[in-house]
């Protein structure tokens, strides 16, 4: 199975 | 901020509709950008108009403007394919209005539509040295995303030093396609390029992808940007003003 990652993981939440 | 070619405006705005139903739109002497994440926070788009590139622009204060760009959608379907467009905003005004004049001057229509109040949520984004980085032919793009969908709803996406990979798998079964790089570039904008310092191979949803592609009539070219484990970045230049960018976050294998 492939899970979907979030943006947040990889972008700050400015 | 008026455009003498407003169907530029319309390509943004359908670029960006399926994506994002409403955004915030920050205007400043510079020109125009808006940064949104689609509502399960797996994607988001980044755009840039610059002020230069605009027939007249003038912004005499910053402005956030929340816009729905479904109904501004709605509203600029009702365009001249030739109109120019005209958006303003006055001072302490909650709306926006949008004037389209036809191309001889003998029609003119004015519409407004009113602000929302969004809470603006905003990400930062790391300037990322990618391991790869491909232009293509965005109906190129387009057709593979199209393609690869019947197949599966995630693509792998394999690069080497020979070409790029997009392949499938599902139920049906499985599927690739293979670009080669392009060698003899006689036309630039049909060219397959890729630039790679290392190999990367990717999984991402294929319905993000191809709704990042209703922003290809922006643009014939796309540019794709890997690293392994960063969101993917998608991008459509728009000519002598700026560009529409969609980053998409991986699926890892688990």
């Amino acid at each position: 199975v492939q899970m979907q990652n979030l943006l947040f993981r990889f972008f700050s939440d400015a | 901020a008026r455009l003498l070619h407003g169907s530029i405006f319309a390509k943004v705005i359908e670029g960006l509709r399926e994506l994002v139903n409403e955004a915030t739109w920050e205007c400043s002497g510079n020109g125009i950008t808006l940064q949104a994440m689609d509502s399960s926070h797996v994607a988001l788009v980044s755009l840039v108009m610059r002020s230069e590139g605009f027939e007249s622009y003038r912004c005499d204060r910053n402005m956030s403007l929340g816009i729905s760009l479904v109904s501004m959608s709605k509203v600029l379907k009702t365009m001249g394919k030739d109109d120019s467009l005209t958006i303003r905003v006055n001072d302490d005004s909650d709306s926006i209005i949008i004037a389209m004049e036809s191309q001889n001057q003998d029609k003119f229509a004015d519409y407004e539509l009113r602000l929302m109040d969004l809470d603006s949520e905003h990400l930062g984004i790391p300037d990322t040295d990618y391991s790869c980085a491909i232009k293509m032919p965005s109906s190129e793009f387009s057709r593979i995303c199209r393609d690869m969908s019947i197949m599966g709803d995630s693509v792998l996406i394999c690069t080497t030093k020979e070409g790029v990979k997009f392949s499938a798998k599902g139920d049906l079964g499985q599927g690739s396609i293979r670009l080669v790089q392009t060698t003899n570039i006689e036309k630039e904008e049909e060219a397959v390029i890729i630039e790679m310092k290392e190999a990367v191979a990717l999984t991402f949803a294929v319905r993000y992808l191809s709704m990042f592609c209703k922003a290809a009539p922006l643009s014939p070219q796309v540019g794709l940007s890997l690293s392994e484990d960063t969101p993917l970045m998608c991008e459509f230049k728009i000519a002598e003003m700026g560009h529409v960018r969609f980053y998409l976050a991986p699926k890892i294998e688990d």
